[in-house]
């Protein structure tokens, strides 16, 4: 298969942060703009993370996911 | 700081522990140390108790394991996840694990079992995750020496069970200052690499051109070894250096990295003995000076040769028309220099030596 670019990378890297930490629903979505959910998840961490809200994976958003962190969810159970 | 929701907590204060196995990264006596001394920084604040089990089960099952070790919660490798842990409660409730993919160590280098598994078993304990950068609960792995509670953790546990009846005394982690505090001022700015670092407290501000927000971190997780306050800080872009005062003491940084033989006294400089701390300092680069601000007066040191000019100290007022007589902090960029003094920013024009605009200081952090 085709190589992953770097923003794809990091595409992968916001998913599986989102997935285990924030609850963001596995399986297939429709277009990354149209991703509701995805960014109301990004949302929600940047909120907590006193990040700049908009919903868009920035560099800084992105780099702040790819720190060494404790896995225990968000949200207990 | 937040609990877990139907503030979980264990209805006993007689809490027991068990290490189920070991990392090899450590001696057993290190990793047995560093999760007494973990459980302890709760105790201390608490009315709990932990005892040791060494068989049968405890409420606090402590383990290291990697990828899927049997709670359906597997971890990652190396980096990312480093550990996770339940909150009170019956069979996995309270059970701690490690990512034995990491490398546990007991300094600074790697990962130091003891402030995460300080923070694991406030997890265990029922204290959820913090957005305080300070706390010891925030998410994000971060090295510091010394107590690791702030006063939200603190605030924390006791909410869930009290403080400690023999109220020892804690002095806890300090609060990491808020970066649109109206009144806030600033201990020292410079440039580095092209990045601004702001110093206040315990704590640095990181400004990139390309980062929208400001990015606040402990001064002694990025450096153990100089001092938790800073005073002064400047550029040398020629000879790619950061120096640092803090006190009668100055140490030097490359990029990140401290640079060998700092610290070094102050007075190497050509300070007189009698000045025991700079206020600020700033390089100007067209000319090659870096002026020293020490209470009212201030002084040139000449980088290329290496010493202080002649005819300084110089009083800050007269020569800096529209400034007031002392000076928090001093930077020089885009031409200007900027002058910090309690939550005032002044923007002084060399060239033209007069003062342009006076802002808060904290619109320096996009406030």
């Amino acid at each position: 298969g085709p190589l992953r670019s770097d923003d794809d990378d990091g595409w992968f890297v916001a998913e599986k942060y989102l997935r285990r930490l924030y609850g963001l629903s596995p399986g297939l979505r429709g277009a990354r703009t149209s991703s509701s959910e995805f960014q109301t998840k990004i949302k929600e961490m940047q909120r907590f993370f006193k990040l700049k809200v908009t919903g868009n994976l920035d560099d800084n958003t992105l780099d702040l996911m790819k720190e060494p962190r404790c896995g225990v969810p968000d949200v207990a159970e | 700081y937040n609990h877990f929701p139907r503030d979980l907590k264990w209805m006993t204060n007689a809490i027991t522990f068990r290490i189920l196995n070991y990392t090899p990264d450590l001696k057993k006596s290190d990793v047995d140390r560093a999760i007494r001394t973990a459980l302890n920084v709760w105790a201390d604040v608490t009315p709990l108790t932990f005892k040791k089990l060494y068989q049968g089960n405890a409420d606090i099952m402590i383990s290291f394991g990697t990828k899927e070790h049997g709670d359906h919660n597997p971890f990652d490798g190396p980096d990312g996840l480093l550990a996770h842990a339940y909150p009170p409660g019956q069979g996995i409730g309270g059970d701690t694990h490690f990512d034995e993919d990491e490398h546990w160590t007991k300094d600074s280098s790697t990962y130091n079992l003891f402030i995460v598994a300080a923070h694991e078993l406030g997890h265990a304990l029922g204290m959820s995750h913090s957005s305080d950068p300070g706390a010891l609960m925030y998410p994000v792995y971060s090295y510091a020496t010394g107590y690791p509670l702030s006063v939200d953790d603190i605030n924390g546990i006791q909410a869930l069970y009290g403080p400690n009846p023999d109220s020892k005394k804690v002095q806890p982690k300090p609060d990491a200052p808020t970066k649109c505090d109206p009144m806030l001022s600033f201990d020292a700015v410079t440039e580095l690499r092209g990045e601004t670092i702001i110093f206040k407290d315990e704590y640095y501000w990181r400004l990139h051109p390309q980062m929208p927000e400001p990015e606040q971190t402990l001064i002694k997780s990025t450096w153990p070894s100089i001092s938790k306050k800073v005073d002064a800080a400047y550029e040398n872009p020629e000879k790619d250096l950061v120096i640092i005062f803090s006190g009668i003491r100055m140490w030097a940084l490359n990029g990140y990295n401290l640079v060998d033989g700092y610290p070094k006294y102050i007075h190497k400089l050509g300070l007189p003995k009698k000045i025991r701390k700079v206020d600020a300092a700033v390089h100007i680069k067209d000319t090659g000076k870096t002026l020293l601000f020490t209470e009212e007066e201030y002084w040139s040191y000449d980088e290329e040769t290496g010493t202080m000019d002649t005819g300084y100290p110089r009083s800050i007022e007269e020569d800096f028309p529209g400034m007031d007589d002392e000076v928090d902090a001093a930077v020089f960029q885009h031409g200007y220099l900027y002058f910090f003094h309690d939550h005032l920013q002044y923007e002084y024009s060399y060239t033209s030596r007069k003062v342009i605009r006076i802002m808060r200081t904290n619109s320096f952090l996009n406030c």
